[in-house]
């Protein structure tokens, strides 16, 4: 059964969802042509 | 507490020093030049004079860091999300190499004790100050600046350096401390940011592919077992919200990777995983029990008249990590345990199995779910090798009349459906790849079916197989040659069983499987 | 028969709750896990591009860190004076790099919307840019569609090749929309 401590990490867990890791957050930083994730058409090449 | 006066002042006045040297186009080849004036200054300043001096100093430049993101996150205006992550870096950043400079110019080389302490004070301090402001803050908690410290650390420290080389286990052990430390039980806001870092690709090459003599297995393992730790409670309970699928995905992403390309780490560590992976979240289980040797790629189970018996590898025993047996528990039942399998007395043994392995009453978790795992696997190989023992291996004929067998056939019969049920989950998880486990667990299984005295026995053998089917793929070897055995075999006259039966989608479950089966 | 949550009863209702509980769905049949961004079938390690556990794609080239000689960086000092990106300035080999070289990113709808000025259209089906054949008008052209001679971008053998094609005006993509972005190159206009 779900104890008090695992609503708490639930919640802890929520409230980090909405700032989830970047995939620019672990490279090295790129001034000059920096990442920019963005939903392109599906019909684009995805990779 | 008792910092000696100006040291917050000095502090800052070094760190804004170092950004400024660090980003300055004369800093030179991986900063020496920088690092060298820097140095200058922090000597000057006294800040190097005694280790004290240098915690507390990494403890103030470390909170200065966090609280300078901080307010760059919450002052978000007019930036976007590269904006804002480019300002908090470039002080990130610099503070982090700092640090990698320290680490790798303390003491001298090759002394590797002096530079490994400096890491692990350093990265104490960060999870320190992780753990405080996870505690503080709580739902306000933001990942952002621990992760890139913590991130880009593991990557200036792995970079192709020979100082850093010769202290790269050291390097690598420190970090799973930490990270174990900050384990999602513990710090769960910083979950996602710690599963991006337990599989970031320069982590599992260095853990899993790099470090030498699979050292880096058993600590990665153990991470993955803290993953998995955490999300029990949610999965078991169905609890998947959309921030639980998130991180259940992202695990069954890592372990894609490691099926893939670490296959030998999944055989390894699977008893570990089972252990802690849900009864009812059967993919991921499925995946963590189909990894096989890349050398002993296991025959089509579809082929016919596959005689497993003849394969070489069933001989053989599979490496596992995990010292099962000391998980019996306690030891004056590990006793008596002995004391039965050889001799077979007192029969009482048998007939207090089943309380032995209850630890509650309370409904869904009556049993002790690792000591049955523990007491299963065991008692398999102990029977294995008592086979093996007369220059015999395990088929139907071997397997009966032994101590052994009437422990088992005492779990199928005394326990409850309960019992039963986790009991023939055990077994289950023993069908994998070609090797002696797989066939003595397939042939007990097998055996039990066909000499059950209730059908709510074959019953529930034939529903463990089958959620384990009809999951998507992966699914392990030994699973498949044990269900397409069941119902090819007329010995176990399955389809007549009123169970294959009871309602149209079983039955059509049933028709398609043995259909893909045959 | 057993008549509990671990009996065939309790499968059948688990799998009938699955078949209206999403949730449930994920554990008891699981998903499809060559849905997960994976190249399972490739016999390279995974690993090396992996990018990550929430990275529903391996890394592009331009995302992994490899060790190269301090000559092939960009030095400090120049790179502040580094030429902004300009892709109206660049030739058509370059746009096509850029394109095919950042899937899923702004940049890849810049260098579409340039291609697009340059008279390249991009069939949503064939998933491949075309343009017309200098001097070579269509063989037949209706209000519907265009048959002729044109040419297409050959990713392979990275060059344009000329094909005949049966143009469908609805299959062509229109002006690639301008990204709801601020700009996001350093100075650029």
């Amino acid at each position: 059964p779900m104890t008090k401590e695992h609503d708490y990490q639930y919640q802890m867990l929520q409230a980090a969802f909405y700032h989830m890791p970047h995939p620019s957050d672990s490279e090295r930083l790129r001034s000059y042509l920096p990442r920019n994730p963005y939903p392109t058409p599906p019909y684009y090449p995805q990779v | 507490f008792d910092d000696p006066p100006g040291l917050q002042e000095k502090t800052e006045f070094l760190l804004r020093e170092w950004v400024q040297l660090y980003h300055a186009p004369s800093s030179g080849r991986e900063s020496t030049k920088a690092f060298s004036q820097i140095v200058y200054q922090m000597n000057m300043q006294g800040i190097l004079k005694t280790d004290d001096l240098i915690t507390r100093f990494f403890r103030h430049a470390t909170q200065m860091c966090v609280d300078m993101c901080y307010r760059t996150l919450n002052d978000q205006a007019a930036m976007t999300p590269t904006m804002v992550r480019n300002k908090c870096f470039r002080t990130l950043d610099a503070f982090v190499r700092l640090i990698a400079l320290l680490v790798k110019h303390s003491g001298e080389s090759p002394n590797a004790v002096s530079k490994i302490n400096l890491l692990n004070k350093v990265l104490g301090i960060v999870t320190g100050v992780l753990l405080q402001d996870h505690e503080i803050r709580k739902t306000e908690f933001q990942q952002l600046p621990y992760h890139r410290i913590f991130i880009m650390l593991l990557l200036e420290l792995n970079a192709p350096d020979p100082v850093l080389e010769a202290i790269n286990f050291q390097v690598l052990t420190a970090f799973c401390n930490v990270l174990h430390i900050l384990r999602p039980e513990k710090a769960p806001a910083f979950a996602y940011a710690w599963l991006d870092i337990v599989s970031h690709r320069v982590f599992i090459g260095r853990m899993l592919a790099v470090t030498p003599q699979h050292k880096g297995w058993g600590p990665y393992a153990q991470l993955l077992i803290d993953l998995f730790n955490f999300l029990s409670p949610f999965l078991r309970n169905a609890e998947l919200a959309k921030p639980i699928t998130i991180l259940y995905r992202g695990c069954l992403r890592v372990l894609l990777v490691l099926l893939h390309d670490f296959p030998e780490f999944l055989c390894d560590y699977h008893y570990n995983f089972c252990d802690v992976i849900p009864p009812n979240c059967i993919q991921m289980r499925n995946l963590v029990l189909s990894a096989f040797p890349r050398n002993l790629p296991p025959p089509d189970p579809f082929a016919g008249k596959l005689q497993v018996d003849m394969i070489p590898e069933i001989r053989q025993a599979p490496m596992i990590q995990t010292n099962y047996a000391s998980l019996i528990q306690p030891p004056s039942f590990k006793n008596e345990l002995d004391t039965y399998l050889n001799t077979r007395t007192p029969v009482t043994f048998v007939t207090d199995l089943r309380s032995t392995l209850q630890a509650s009453a309370e409904p869904g978790c009556r049993y002790n779910i690792q000591l049955m795992n523990a007491l299963v696997l065991y008692v398999g190989t102990e029977a294995i090798a008592a086979i093996q023992a007369k220059g015999l291996q395990p088929n139907k004929q071997t397997i009966t009349h032994s101590s052994h067998m009437d422990i088992f056939q005492s779990l199928a019969v005394d326990t409850d459906t309960e019992g039963r049920y986790l009991f023939l989950n055990a077994i289950a998880n023993q069908l994998r790849y070609p090797n002696s486990h797989t066939n003595y667990f397939l042939h007990l299984i097998l055996y039990l079916f066909a000499e059950a005295n209730t059908p709510a026995i074959q019953e529930q053998i034939t529903r463990v197989l089958l959620e384990r089917l009809i999951v998507n793929r992966p699914h392990p070897w030994g699973l498949l040659i044990t269900f397409i055995e069941l119902i090819k075999n007329p010995t176990f006259d399955f389809w007549s069983h009123e169970f294959v039966h009871c309602a149209p989608e079983i039955e059509k479950l049933f028709d398609s499987v043995a259909r893909s089966c045959a | 028969m057993v008549a509990d949550q671990f009996g065939m009863v309790g499968f059948l209702s688990f799998i009938r709750t699955a078949e209206t509980d999403q949730n449930i769905v994920q554990l008891a049949q699981g998903s499809d896990l060559t849905t997960l961004g994976l190249n399972l079938k490739s016999p390279e390690n995974q690993y090396l591009t992996f990018g990550g556990a929430w990275a529903e794609t391996p890394c592009r080239a331009q995302d992994i860190d490899f060790y190269v000689p301090r000559e092939y960086l960009t030095n400090g000092v120049t790179r502040e004076k580094l030429a902004q990106i300009s892709l109206s300035r660049y030739g058509e080999d370059l746009l096509f790099h850029i394109f095919y070289m950042n899937a899923g990113d702004v940049l890849q709808i810049m260098a579409a919307r340039e291609l697009y000025n340059r008279d390249w259209r991009f069939l949503k089906e064939d998933r491949v840019w075309i343009t017309r054949a200098p001097g070579v008008p269509p063989i037949e052209k209706t209000s519907a569609y265009e048959r002729g001679t044109y040419y297409y971008f050959d990713v392979q053998s990275w060059r344009k090749v000329a094909k005949e094609f049966q143009v469908e005006y609805e299959k062509l993509e229109d002006r690639p929309e301008r990204p709801q972005y601020p700009s996001i190159f350093p100075g650029s206009q």
